[in-house]
């Protein structure tokens, strides 16, 4: 990259490329994504680290990352957390796109007072530390704690008497902070959390109804909206009109309108049954034919059909069924599902007999048969 | 795969390589369905873009893909929406291959496991993919057996990093057999057992997702996709994607 720009994918904003230049070898200032020092005194860093880390990734499953949050609860060093970011996730100068160092007189203050910790549980203090490495304040710019610096990293909780403790520590029933501050004010309100009701499950508020369950009984996913008598709740609790329901087009932005439209029900045989306009419908054999049984299978994700039959309705009982039929033109819609191939007639079924299917459950998770051996090498033991 | 071993050709034949233009092997993948495969979303951050990728399927040898191999292109990539980064949360995502693959000896589908099917713990179970060794990247398929780990007795290990209930948990306490670097997206699969042994049909229960430095002095278990979890999400899509019309 010396006498060659950066290669095109590093982006506009690189500025700096490593030696030897790859694909890869680029240098740029990037947001500070690892949990454990999202409360710097700066945002953006730039790799590798001064652990030789590659990416804020490797950061996050490094050793390192592991041993200084454990090392801060021992209250060894005051600025520990702060240092030890600094080596995770170097502070990137915007200018230069190069990695700005922790001051000398930092890294010897953390190693002296937190080495001796760490040797006494028999671990080194992290390879790469190396303090001469740093410039000396005043020399070149480099890194030094200001006023206000969280000694606690965002994965800590802050006792009052300012130890840090492990945050998911707070809150389990066992007192961890000297004061016992750890074990106060332990509702989901006083967290910033939502209670899910009929539990002591916190969740985070913006899990409230939004499509995905997160508390027992799935309570974080109700009441969440006020569908009209014409319409049906989508799963992320927009509202669609019942006549729009399993049509074989979305209309949900989650496409949930679409979901759980076919099924096969054990009343005497396998019943095609599919959902339509907020009811449960059963199909006419009328028009039926083999290729929609194997997209019934098919579209349950269960295979090829088995056996399909037309079971005649029994007297007395088909007057009250509803009855889907096969649309006139049906194979005209390509790689539609089912229910999309389906309509409401006014008249009854002539046949008054509905489709029965039974899928056979595709092969999976076999494995070929291991080659025979020769037998004369065979050694029993 | 740490403390694995080579495997024999066609042993786990639903394992795929994802593998993305001169870069080669970025990501283990797992075959469920004629052109359906799963993978970790964090395998395609920053390049989600279908036409960057393909998937290479009955291969052993990464160097020599040999007769047996097919490769398809990407149709489309689906990330699970809660994919969340920092946490490695709902870590999943779904690849449409442009066409079926051919199912043979060395190609076909995995089980889905269904909804309420968990491994038990300390179940044995096995991880595969051609991820680091620990003191190279190999070119032959790795196997390794591990056991399952409660998320309970997990958390302990990660002490700092949460475990969630769309992560499993599985290896040892001394890290001897483990996933690593390059298995990312790959299998941890479980044989079905009754009170009579073993029946010969494989369930994926975990894809790789991630875990200490694997070859550093920090070891513990690996921690993989819940595919249980996603179970109704993974059917769901492919059924969206397959007969849905806009």
């Amino acid at each position: 990259c010396i006498s060659n720009p950066c290669p095109a994918q590093c982006g506009a904003n690189s500025t700096t490329c490593l030696s030897p230049p790859t694909n890869t070898s680029c240098t740029q200032c990037e947001p500070i994504t690892l949990e454990l020092c999202m409360n710097l005194p700066y945002n953006s860093t730039t790799y590798p680290n001064y652990l030789g880390h590659m990416s804020q990734r490797e950061s996050s499953v490094s050793w390192e990352a592991s041993l200084f949050p454990a090392l801060v609860q021992t209250g060894c060093y005051q600025y520990l957390m702060f240092y030890a970011c600094t080596l995770l996730v170097p502070k990137c100068d915007p200018v230069s796109a190069q990695r700005i160092p922790p001051c000398r007189s930092l890294c010897r203050k953390a190693k002296e007072r937190c080495e001796a910790v760490l040797g006494v549980v028999g671990l080194p203090w992290p390879e790469g530390s190396e303090c001469n490495q740093f410039p000396q304040e005043g020399n070149a710019t480099c890194l030094l704690p200001e006023d206000g610096i969280d000694e606690c990293s965002p994965s800590h909780f802050k006792c009052r008497s300012g130890r840090c403790v492990l945050a998911t520590k707070r809150c389990d029933g066992h007192l961890d902070c000297d004061d016992h501050s750890d074990e106060e004010n332990c509702g989901c309100a006083e967290r910033g959390l939502w209670e899910c009701p009929g539990s002591k499950v916190c969740i985070q508020i913006s899990m409230i109804c939004d499509g995905f369950p997160d508390c027992p009984l799935l309570v974080d996913e109700v009441n969440c909206s006020l569908c009209r008598d014409n319409e049906l709740e989508c799963n992320n609790h927009q509202c669609v009109h019942r006549t729009l329901w399993c049509d074989g087009y979305k209309h949900c932005s989650d496409s949930s309108d679409e979901w759980h439209c076919v099924s096969l029900v054990d009343v005497s045989g396998w019943a095609l049954t599919v959902f339509r306009t907020g009811s449960q419908y059963q199909v006419c054999a009328d028009e039926w034919n083999p290729h929609l049984s194997q997209l019934t299978c098919s579209q349950l994700g269960l295979g090829a059909p088995s056996t399909v039959t037309m079971v005649a309705e029994q007297p007395g009982v088909a007057g009250r069924r509803r009855w889907l039929h096969v649309h006139p033109e049906w194979d005209q819609k390509e790689g539609a599902a089912l229910q999309a191939r389906l309509e409401k007639r006014s008249h009854s079924c002539y046949s008054r007999k509905r489709v029965s299917v039974l899928c056979a459950k595709e092969d999976c998770g076999l494995r070929p048969a291991p080659p025979p051996r020769a037998a004369p090498h065979r050694r029993k033991r | 795969i740490l403390g694995g071993r080579a495997s024999r050709p066609g042993r786990w034949p639903w394992q795929c390589s994802l593998q993305s233009g001169a870069s080669g092997h970025i990501c283990g993948c797992v075959l469920i369905g004629p052109k359906w495969a799963l993978t970790v979303a964090h395998c395609f951050e920053g390049r989600e873009s279908a036409e960057l990728w393909q998937v290479v399927l009955g291969l052993n040898n990464l160097d020599h893909p040999g007769a047996h191999s097919q490769t398809r292109g990407v149709r489309s990539i689906i990330v699970h929406p809660r994919y969340n980064r920092a946490v490695v949360d709902y870590d999943i995502s779904i690849i449409q291959l442009e066409t079926e693959v051919e199912e043979t000896e060395f190609v076909r589908p995995v089980c889905l496991p269904d909804l309420d099917q968990l491994p038990l713990p300390d179940a044995y179970c096995y991880i595969t993919g051609w991820g680091h060794t620990g003191n190279r990247m190999p070119f032959k398929l790795q196997e390794g057996e591990v056991r399952i780990i409660s998320l309970s007795h997990c958390q302990s290990y990660f002490d700092m990093k949460t475990i969630t209930s769309r992560m499993l948990c599985a290896g040892f306490e001394a890290g001897t057999v483990d996933s690593c670097m390059g298995d990312s997206g790959g299998p941890l699969v479980c044989e079905e057992q009754d009170a009579a042994g073993p029946l010969g049909r494989w369930t994926l229960f975990g894809l790789t997702s991630w875990g200490s430095v694997c070859f550093s002095k920090v070891l513990g278990p690996g921690v993989y996709s819940n595919v249980t979890h996603f179970t109704p999400w993974i059917q769901r899509q492919i059924y969206l994607h397959t007969y849905l019309l806009d």
